[in-house]
């Protein structure tokens, strides 16, 4: 498959939300995203790794805008009673920096170079997740036009 | 933004490998998938989500295809060391189930609806990540056709 990295996106509007400590069973997720869809909140990014040994507790984290935040916070109160989760954390000083292109995932080099350009900027990352068309990072706030600017250099995108 | 989900795809082709206990530092993520790109090993899914407290240990999970399970192994031994990381288990026995089609991440009833068809039918979900066009989870592979039936008929997708 041909690469074509077309460009950088970055979203500022951002507020990350991570629970954990919620039991590793069929259900929780229901649970958690009937919650916040009952209250019309829009997602953006959903993550969930973790170890996934049958029976641990697991972590999930959630982005969405930062309008929500109140809604979030009080639909997260409930929902970590209801699981008797260990607790939930939000960051609104984050933000998504995206590089995009087709077959982006698949090239082993391409998530690599994005994260080595990071590193050389000392810029740390929080959050990954990977398409098809689209390797995104959350980084903080402070350091996303200087990510941006690397990625596009690094990636020849300055180029008119 | 209207919805069209216009399909249900799997995977069977998948090792989940899980990496715990990283320095949660800027040049983690950039050795780990240097390594995995020297070795020419093409991935599937990244994900980190976790707790994002600077100076905590990460998590961060990859999914790769099966065949690559032996190249995969030793390059993480490799990189454990040399993190200190605290380890990484690998799991082979699961699959790759995704709800595909426009808009899906940002209406929030989707997502929701998704893990609430999975909840029902017991499967439980070791891994989510999400774009702009599919919603992936990764559960047990002998339950995989459970689920793929199951999403068929909850949105409407037996229709010829
Ligand atoms: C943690 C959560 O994803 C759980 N495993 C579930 O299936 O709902
Ligand atoms: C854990 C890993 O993502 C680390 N935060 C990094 O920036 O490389």
């Amino acid at each position: 498959k041909d690469l074509v990295v077309c460009g950088v996106a970055h979203d500022m509007n951002v507020l990350k939300v991570n629970l954990y400590g919620i039991p590793d069973q069929p259900g929780v997720a229901d649970l958690i995203f009937s919650s916040l869809a009952n209250e019309k909140i829009n997602l953006d990014m959903i993550i969930q790794s973790g170890r996934g040994t049958p029976g641990e507790k697991q972590n999930l984290s959630f982005t969405t805008g930062k309008d929500d935040a109140w809604k979030v916070k009080s639909v997260m109160n409930a929902v970590v009673k209801e699981l008797g989760a260990e607790g939930f954390d939000t960051r609104d000083d984050v933000a998504k920096i995206s590089l995009v292109g087709a077959g982006m995932i698949t090239r082993p080099g391409v998530a690599a170079n994005m994260f080595h350009v990071l590193a050389d900027n000392n810029i740390n990352i929080h959050m990954i997740s990977t398409s098809e068309i689209k390797i995104s990072c959350i980084v903080d706030a402070d350091r996303i036009k200087d990510a941006a600017i690397a990625l596009h250099t690094a990636f020849g995108l300055d180029r008119d």
